[in-house]
């Protein structure tokens, strides 16, 4: 009532008002703040974030929201925050009651999109209120935040649950990698037709060990030489050239491109050049046949 | 083969089914858009030129990878002569030198120009490779671009660079707009353009929402000097009508 005693006569925030596509943008933070009073602003809400307010009047918004949920936000709003999103931070959203996969969905689906520093906190508060990774949630989470997930919650995803969602962890960290791919290895392990099985585990390859690889290099999987060049090093420098030949099938002359880069050089230099050159591709720099690669023993500094 | 299927569930059909076919043809759009490089060794090289002949017929969207695969596939016995048979998209990998059995130069760009140029990443050097060929093919000497070669170009004026845009005039904004990104130097380029006045648009001053929905693909571009000069009605009818379901962010609104 004290609110809308400052609302300019006919400026009141009406169903009519919320409904005309881009008139509350017009309004000065003053008199949105004095007019959005006793709005129906929460049964808008999804269309009235679409509108592009300016800074001051996303906090008058922000600060209505507040003055109105004093215990919280309710589902409904919490789904629809949309750009009013970035007037939250990290710590208030980590006392919200994101309570259900349906909720912790909505709130990363938001548009635009949650920064990082906001879904992390959302999905520390979520699991925090033990609820698990499940396909819902960890299709929520998806390629843009799966980074986010530190060891612990990654060794929490039952594998199976990897079957029923789309990741790319490829930007993620090396750790995060190698514990996904063991995952995705377990969930797709009863896929008997391999170009299937390869299609499914070629997001998470980054993991793999030399071993695997190996194991792939038999099955014709023709692999692009830019997953390649992902592997892990230390996986692909055991690889024989045949090996490599083998996993790259009609993509091996590609490679030549490749090979005054990481890691495609430093694995040229651990090869003998007889051995490359039966690829017929061009790849230089191989050891010699006659010279052998002597590792220097490495001694702790002395104090 | 009557469902819609994203790319990654049609990729699962190439295992076996797919190989399996004996007519590529009975396959659906929806199938075939799965076609994988780890299939591909199934397919074999003669079925996988009949394959590409089939994608072009049902108009196949492929990617970059799909595609660059499904090249050396087709070309694994030498370059065929007939590649007006097989998809668009195949030569964004080619040069006109491969294309020469088929047609000239300029047939190779107009097809290269309605290609989907988005497969290529805008560093991809195959890019700018072949924008370079098609200015010598088109033998365009200066950095003046017409109308006629402009829409021969297509998707590749994205990669011109601003000289070529300053002096082209407005005969390059059309294709300009579809572009989805510019480089910093381009956008202002294009902006000297339309606050020349010396467009089909004229002077912003006298732009109305018609105008604005025209150049929609450029008003991130346009920057507050011109927004300035755009009269308010206009504007606020464009952000009315067309804001709603606009692909811009709220930064660019």
């Amino acid at each position: 009532k004290r609110e809308s005693a400052g609302c300019p006569a006919g400026q009141e925030i009406t169903d009519e008002v919320l409904n005309d596509d881009a008139m509350p943008l017009y309004y000065t933070p003053e008199e949105l703040r004095a007019c959005l009073g006793n709005s129906p602003l929460e049964n808008h809400l999804s269309q009235f974030v679409t509108y592009p307010f300016t800074i001051p009047q996303l906090a008058v918004i922000k600060e209505h929201l507040k003055e109105r949920y004093p215990n919280g936000y309710p589902e409904n709003v919490l789904s629809n925050l949309g750009p009013f999103l970035t007037m939250f931070t990290p710590e208030e959203i980590s006392t919200w009651n994101l309570s259900s996969v349906d909720l912790l969905d909505a709130f990363l689906k938001i548009q635009p999109q949650p920064s990082d520093s906001l879904a992390s906190a959302a999905i520390n508060r979520y699991m925090e209120l033990g609820n698990a990774l499940n396909a819902t949630a960890l299709g929520a989470i998806g390629t843009k935040y799966v980074c986010l997930l530190n060891a612990t919650q990654l060794e929490a995803i039952h594998p199976p649950v990897l079957k029923m969602v789309s990741l790319d962890p490829s930007a993620c960290s090396q750790e995060t990698k190698n514990i996904l791919y063991q995952k995705a290895k377990e969930a797709f392990s009863d896929q008997n037709h391999l170009p299937a099985y390869y299609e499914l585990i070629l997001p998470y390859l980054g993991g793999a060990p030399a071993a695997d690889l190996k194991v792939l290099s038999k099955k014709d999987v023709n692999m692009n030489v830019t997953t390649f060049v992902t592997l892990r090093r230390d996986a692909v420098m055991p690889l024989t050239p045949r090996e490599v030949q083998g996993l790259l099938g009609v993509n091996l002359p590609e490679l030549a491109r490749w090979q005054f880069q990481t890691p495609v050089r430093d694995w040229i230099v651990l090869q003998q050049q007889a051995e490359l050159d039966k690829l017929h591709v061009g790849l230089t720099g191989g050891v010699q046949e006659g010279y052998i690669n002597l590792v220097s023993p490495k001694f702790p500094a002395l104090s | 083969n009557n469902k819609p299927w994203s790319r990654e569930q049609a990729a699962m059909f190439f295992s076996d089914v797919v190989k399996a076919e004996p007519d590529f043809s009975r396959l659906s759009q929806s199938v075939l858009q799965g076609f994988t490089c780890a299939a591909a060794s199934a397919v074999g090289a003669e079925r996988s030129q009949e394959l590409a002949k089939v994608m072009r017929k049902k108009k196949v969207k492929l990617g970059q990878d799909q595609l660059s695969c499904l090249l050396k596939m087709v070309t694994l016995h030498g370059i065929p002569k007939d590649l007006d048979s097989y998809p668009q998209d195949l030569l964004l990998f080619l040069s006109p030198s491969d294309y020469a059995a088929t047609g000239n130069c300029s047939q190779f760009f107009i097809n290269v120009g309605k290609a989907n140029g988005d497969v290529l990443p805008r560093e991809a050097p195959q890019r700018q490779q072949l924008l370079l060929e098609a200015l010598e093919c088109l033998r365009i000497p200066g950095t003046q671009i017409n109308k006629e070669n402009a829409e021969v170009l297509g998707w590749l004026v994205c990669d011109l660079g601003e000289e070529y845009i300053r002096s082209s005039g407005g005969s390059l904004l059309k294709d300009l707009s579809q572009c989805g990104s510019f480089l910093p130097e381009q956008e202002e380029a294009i902006r000297d353009v339309l606050s020349s006045g010396n467009t089909t648009f004229g002077p912003p001053a006298a732009w109305s929402a018609f105008t604005l929905s025209e150049l929609s693909g450029l008003i991130p571009v346009l920057g507050p000097s011109i927004l300035q000069q755009i009269p308010k009605k206009a504007l606020t009818t464009w952000l009315r009508n067309f804001a709603w379901d606009s692909s811009l962010s709220r930064e660019e609104l």
